[in-house]
């Protein structure tokens, strides 16, 4: 472990928590993709698949437990508790275009042809295009509440820290796994132009407005 | 080379 991946998993659980009491506190999930909420506990739930065969620590297992509950309890907050205000006119991605490619890339490009590690790299390369349909939601609607465009910053930064974290293994442990080096660097990319509008117009104190 | 099989990171 070092900080920068410590820092990382810290930032994304802010993030899913800000998710979280967006939406518990305003009682709303307008503005938020749950198809983006369906992907990212797909990716917990394949990525975790291990987490009882396989201990790595007690802080592991623990951030393993708490993302899979939180990504599942968004996705129920968002359809079931409070469907009513979720928007499905703009939650408008077909996410079977991320599946379907992101699944046989898994088969093609892996470490392992065993079912766990596939799983796992499907996972991977999921994570990497997971955001797509909120970031979509967000051009659609032109706009992002201030609380997700939080969400966003905190969930953009957790995978940009694990790429400095992967430098940071390289030279101090040798270690590398190209498939979540490059995944994460796909990962980051997208966020790019948000990570601009971000620091241009929230940290302003400004509303989130794409350039229509 | 991938090392610190099995993935350690979350």
């Amino acid at each position: 472990m070092n900080v920068f991946r410590l820092v990382g998993d810290l930032s994304h659980l802010l993030a899913i928590i800000i998710l979280l009491l967006k939406i518990w506190k305003t009682r709303s999930c307008a503005g938020v993709s749950g198809k983006s909420q369906i992907l990212f506990s797909l990716v917990f739930i394949t990525r975790y698949l291990d987490l009882f065969t396989n201990f790595i620590s007690v802080y592991n297992s623990v951030m393993k437990i708490i993302y899979l509950v939180t990504s599942l309890g968004t996705v129920y907050l968002m359809y079931f508790k409070f469907k009513a205000t979720y928007d499905s006119n703009h939650d408008t991605f077909r996410i079977e275009f991320l599946v379907v490619p992101v699944g046989g890339l898994s088969f093609l490009v892996n470490h392992d042809f065993t079912p766990l590690e596939i799983l796992w790299t499907f996972s991977i390369y999921l994570e990497s295009v997971a955001i797509l349909p909120q970031l979509f939601m967000i051009s659609k609607t032109g706009e992002a509440e201030t609380i997700t465009s939080h969400y966003l910053f905190a969930l953009g930064s957790y995978r940009a820290l694990y790429i400095v974290n992967w430098v940071y293994r390289y030279y101090t442990e040798g270690f590398f796994d190209l498939i979540a080096i490059v995944a994460g660097c796909v990962q980051t990319i997208l966020y790019c132009d948000f990570f601009y509008l971000y620091i241009t117009k929230v940290l302003k104190g400004k509303q989130l407005k794409l350039p229509a | 080379r991938v090392l610190g099989k099995p993935h350690d990171e979350l």
